[in-house]
């Protein structure tokens, strides 16, 4: 119970957003109670909920930490928690881009966001945790409260070049803040598995990391199913749940949870 | 001459990397001289350049910045200046995103970049700057540096939707710190124009943008050969040079100098 997955990659443009949305619609139709948290400043999960205009919320996930930091009382869940078909989300802001100024001076300030998830944990089966572009203090905080991290990465030289540098981070995090993290896995999203460029980089990415790292069966194709679906504000599997990449999600969320997740 | 370029896109993955080395390669192929400096700790372009771990060059644009901070004699241009197929590159390497922290008490820490550049304006005809996807000091950076900023944005609900807070920071710039910085325009990339949703995004960037800000008309397609280029430590339009998506960057480097840049 209360689970923390961190969907993690600071490569731009990977899937993060679109895999935390998916995977967690997915886990919640096989009888999972899901918390999702947008902990990305551009609040792109909190769009893809519905939620036009962020910046207009009252309260969200940026309001949360400074609670946790200013040691002030939490409000009432039911004021900031978004419910959606079954998925529960914190959303986001611009405004939390300002923790990362303030968490400079801050007492274990990489363990804000771990203080704050304990109060959710008994809650829910799994908390999804949709990371920023980046390997700063937020993405720092995420590492650090997670149990795991999932790693969505595209079968491109450049997002395969930068899965060096997330795992050196994660195995920095695992040494100083958090021993108990372990990495549940590689998803390859938009992949296009007709093109022999992709084949060269998946063996790439299974010769340097298959025998350490779990590079999942399921691999997530390439679809504009994904686009029209984040323009209606769903889930591709609630949008077009016939499509590949619909089955391809639901298929990588029984695989994920084969592994005894 | 000297005019510096910005671009920026806090959204991942929507092609300012490869924007940058193909507007630069375009410009090159069209008699300009051109300096491209990466800006993104990630250092994507330098890999593109051929650097297989930016992280062991001697010299990169974050000792170039600290002996900007620190007052320090910078080292001879010959150290540090990377040069491929007439394009030259001050690199990057992870430790850019230290300078970030060390930002936050500096005197004047929104200018250090441009003070930086003062020392190439006369070298060149233009210097184009990849940002990284986010909109912190670093890109405010690039931004108070710039004269104009270029922004390569995907006809994706997302990414349409992320331009309005990225446009506040281009005012907010104007407002406060680099008065004379305008905007090129919004680059269309990733473009696949056989879909209705591509279309309605499209339609929706038109009616809420290009009233005040140009849409180009050049629009990037998608092409596998942009992965394979990057693969192989090339610019697209070196790699295959009769290619769509090479003639499209060909050509947007011809619409955009008959704006007069
Ligand atoms: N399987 C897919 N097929 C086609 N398009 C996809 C697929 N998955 C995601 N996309 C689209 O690609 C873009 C990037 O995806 P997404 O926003 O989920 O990545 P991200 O890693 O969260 O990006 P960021 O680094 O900006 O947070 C989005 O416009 C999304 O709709
Ligand atoms: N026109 C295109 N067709 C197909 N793939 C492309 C195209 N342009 C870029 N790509 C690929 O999409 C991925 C993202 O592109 P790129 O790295 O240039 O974006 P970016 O905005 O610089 O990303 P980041 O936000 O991480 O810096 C790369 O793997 C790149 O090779
Ligand atoms: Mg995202
Ligand atoms: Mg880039």
């Amino acid at each position: 119970k209360g689970r923390i997955i961190a969907i993690a990659n600071q490569k731009g443009g990977v899937g993060k957003t679109t895999t935390t949305l998916n995977l967690a619609y997915s886990l919640s139709e096989l009888g999972k109670k899901v918390l999702l948290i947008d902990f990305d400043p551009q609040s792109n999960l909190t769009m893809c909920f519905g939620v036009d205009r962020p910046d207009e919320l009252e309260t969200t996930i940026y309001d949360l930490m400074m609670c946790i930091i200013d040691e002030k009382e939490m409000p009432d869940k039911s004021k900031y928690i978004l419910s959606f078909n079954n998925l529960d989300l914190i959303p986001c802001s611009i405004e939390l881009s300002a923790v990362e100024m303030s968490l400079v001076n801050v007492m274990s300030r990489e363990v804000i966001l771990k203080m704050l998830l304990e109060n959710f944990k008994n809650d829910y089966d799994f908390i999804i945790i949709d990371c920023m572009p980046a390997l700063g203090m937020l993405t720092v905080n995420a590492l650090a409260a997670c149990d795991s991290v999932l790693i969505p990465a595209t079968a491109q030289y450049l997002s395969a070049k930068g899965l060096e540098l997330l795992l050196q981070t994660i195995a920095r995090v695992k040494k100083r803040i958090n021993p108990n993290i372990t990495i549940d896995g590689i998803l390859v999203t938009m992949f296009s598995d007709r093109t022999k460029l992709t084949k060269e980089i998946l063996n790439l990415m299974n010769d340097a990391y298959s025998e350490y790292i779990r590079i999942f069966e399921s691999k997530i194709p390439v679809s504009i199913k994904v686009g029209e679906a984040s323009y209606r504000y769903k889930s591709v599997i609630e949008y077009q749940p016939k499509s590949k990449v619909a089955l391809a999600y639901q298929e990588f969320g029984k695989e994920y949870l084969s592994y005894g997740n």
